[in-house]
């Protein structure tokens, strides 16, 4: 772990009195491993860890007896801020003035959008909400299905139409009836889509300015790697996001990801995707994943 | 203009961050990077063009030689076992793949093991019947060696020559779905002791470094003869391969270029390698 290799280089100098500069070199060197092996981006690693040197070569490390223990402490408040952990205001769904509040979720192939429709679903139902979900995925085979079984599981309504139509159309007619039907949480799920297919990224861009969602959520997959930058970077300069999904999290991966679309779009991590079942959902606690980014 | 420029300090960190950022890994990067430097010593390169020639020749050696797909040549039915984690496109490759082998002329037939995660049955029909290949399938939250047990049976009376086994997305870090996984593949012996033929891990181009630990966990628990890497349509590169086919010795069968059935073809190592340098 990082401790154990930061233990390993102050250790080396136990008994020489003062700690150096290179020292502290040597210690960046390996947080700075630490980082990409946890998927950080790589541009992004480098102007943390100069951050955080910055603050390693002060007199408090220098002089310290656990220079190691400092500088964890250091990295680890340092990505804590990254990732948000100043402003727990910020991870709350923004509710719209008069109903229905309507999510929007976007991403990548696979990421867990469809899942993750079911479970904010289940959430806000649980918070007193009247949901409805609408099926706006009419590429893959069998999207719609999915989305109703789910649906069906939770009793909750999913507005579906018929294969030939269209998307943007779709989710317009949705707004409609969510109003008919006096909902007050509405949950748009999208096909996955790449951030550099043009045609696909207007669609959303479209379906946004059409239904003008509270929330636009990036839905990401834990386990992305460097990609993970230009992803977002994309679909925020394209559709807008206004917060981010972290998926797959009851796996290993180390979620290094979380910090680079945090930081290059700005917009906080409102929720965690902790399994596949529709209750597998949990509020965002960023010194919980700095832990892990640190290994 | 590289073809002619010395090799200089810049060029050696572009490369580095072309690696790092494909996702090849720090550690497997730092490797490349200090077999280069010898290399550089030893053969007296000076040119930019030699420097990132032999980095090149250094990654093709890390994948290996291209290996085919493995056909039974005792059985009558090749049978394909194909895993992974949640979402990486094991659904959407069988479908692609058994669209390939039906056009080599194959009696291929599927059969739909994820019986877990709503409309992954309808799903795989869907493919089916777009292709024109019998899919076997139960109910849904059946046990998947039920589906299998039958898809055997139903591929003997038919004549069929390739099954492919879809299964339900599964983190390797869960044990009780590894255990789930031992138990698909001990009904699978039981018809035939050399079945699976092939079980082909599906990875996603998109995953950093956990791509590696999934790897190392299947093939502890399923054994893995060969990757499909999907989704190289996107930006990502796919690195973390080349740590999985050097340290694993896994080679990579296939690769997936898109959502459509034509969107799969033969992974070729040179061309590979050329792309994580586009
Ligand atoms: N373990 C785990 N699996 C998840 C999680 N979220 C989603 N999944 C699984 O990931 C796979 C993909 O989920 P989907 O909801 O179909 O993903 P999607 O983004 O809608 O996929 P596309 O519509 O094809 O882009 C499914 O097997 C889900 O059960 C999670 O938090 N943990
Ligand atoms: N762009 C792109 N998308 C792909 C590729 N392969 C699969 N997909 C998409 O990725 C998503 C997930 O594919 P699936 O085949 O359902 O993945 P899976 O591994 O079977 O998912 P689970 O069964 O839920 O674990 C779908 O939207 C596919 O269309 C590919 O090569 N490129
Ligand atoms: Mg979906
Ligand atoms: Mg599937």
């Amino acid at each position: 772990s990082l401790t154990q290799r930061l233990d390993n280089i102050f250790d080396r100098m136990r008994g020489k009195g003062k700690i150096t500069e290179k020292d502290v070199a040597d210690a960046m060197r390996e947080v700075r491993q630490a980082l990409l092996e946890a998927d950080v981006n790589f541009k992004l690693v480098k102007q943390f860890v100069n951050k955080v040197q910055e603050r390693a070569l002060g007199a408090e490390v220098l002089a310290s007896l656990t220079p190691a223990q400092h500088i964890i402490g250091i990295v680890h408040d340092e990505l804590v801020e990254m990732l948000g952990g100043d402003d727990p205001e910020a991870t709350k769904i923004k509710f719209a003035g008069e109903p229905p509040t309507i999510l929007m979720l976007v991403g990548l192939q696979g990421s867990g959008k469809t899942t993750h429709a079911a479970k904010l679903a289940a959430y806000f139902r649980k918070n007193g909400q009247k949901v409805g979900m609408v099926a706006a995925d009419m590429q893959r085979p069998a999207a719609v299905q999915q989305l109703q079984q789910l649906g069906r599981q939770l009793d909750i309504p999913v507005y579906a139409e018929p294969q030939g139509n269209k998307p943007v159309d779709i989710t317009q007619r949705a707004v409609r009836w969510a109003r008919e039907q006096a909902l007050t949480v509405l949950i748009l799920d999208t096909a996955g889509r790449l951030h550099i297919d043009d045609a696909l990224m207007q669609e959303v861009a479209t379906i946004r300015q059409r239904t003008q969602p509270q929330e636009v959520l990036l839905v990401v997959d834990a386990m992305t790697g460097q990609d993970a930058v230009r992803v977002a970077d994309e679909f925020n300069k394209t559709v807008g996001l206004t917060g981010l999904i972290l998926t797959k999290m009851d796996g290993d991966a180390r979620g290094g990801a979380a910090l680079s679309v945090r930081q290059v779009t700005g917009v906080p991590i409102k929720f965690m995707g902790t399994g596949e079942k529709t209750d597998a959902l949990e509020p965002f606690y960023p010194d919980r994943l700095a832990t892990r980014i640190l290994g | 203009a590289l073809e002619h420029d010395d090799i200089t300090d810049d060029l050696w960190d572009e490369l580095e961050e072309t690696l790092i950022t494909g996702d090849v890994g720090v550690q497997t990067t730092d490797k490349l990077m200090q077999v280069l430097h010898d290399r550089v010593e030893a053969e007296h390169l000076t040119r930019g063009r030699e420097l990132r020639d032999a980095l090149k020749e250094e990654l093709e050696i890390l994948l290996g030689d291209p290996e085919p797909l493995v056909f039974s040549d005792t059985s009558p039915i090749s049978v394909f076992l194909v895993v992974g984690v949640n979402g990486v496109g094991k659904t959407t490759s069988i479908a692609k793949l058994a669209n390939l082998l039906k056009r080599q002329k194959h009696r291929v037939m599927l059969a739909a093991g994820d019986t877990f995660r709503a409309a992954a049955t309808e799903q795989i029909k869907t493919w089916g019947e777009r292709i024109g290949v019998p899919v076997i399938s139960h109910q849904h939250g059946a046990d998947p060696g039920a589906v299998v047990y039958d898809a055997m049976q139903a591929a003997q009376a038919r004549g069929t020559d390739v099954l492919i086994v879809d299964t339900a997305g599964r983190l390797h870090t869960k044990f009780n779905l590894m255990e789930e996984l031992k138990k698909i593949m001990k009904v699978l012996q039981k018809y035939d002791p050399e079945a699976p033929h092939e079980v082909l891990l599906v990875i996603d181009a998109t995953t950093g470094q956990n791509g590696f630990a999934q790897a190392k966990q299947f093939v502890q628990d399923s054994g893995v003869s060969g990757i499909i890497l999907t989704k190289l349509d996107g930006t990502a590169r796919g690195g973390i391969v080349f740590a999985v086919a050097s340290e694993l010795g896994l080679p990579i069968k296939y690769i997936g270029t898109g959502e459509k059935l034509g969107d799969i073809a033969p992974f070729d190592p040179v061309q590979f390698v050329d792309a994580l340098f586009e």
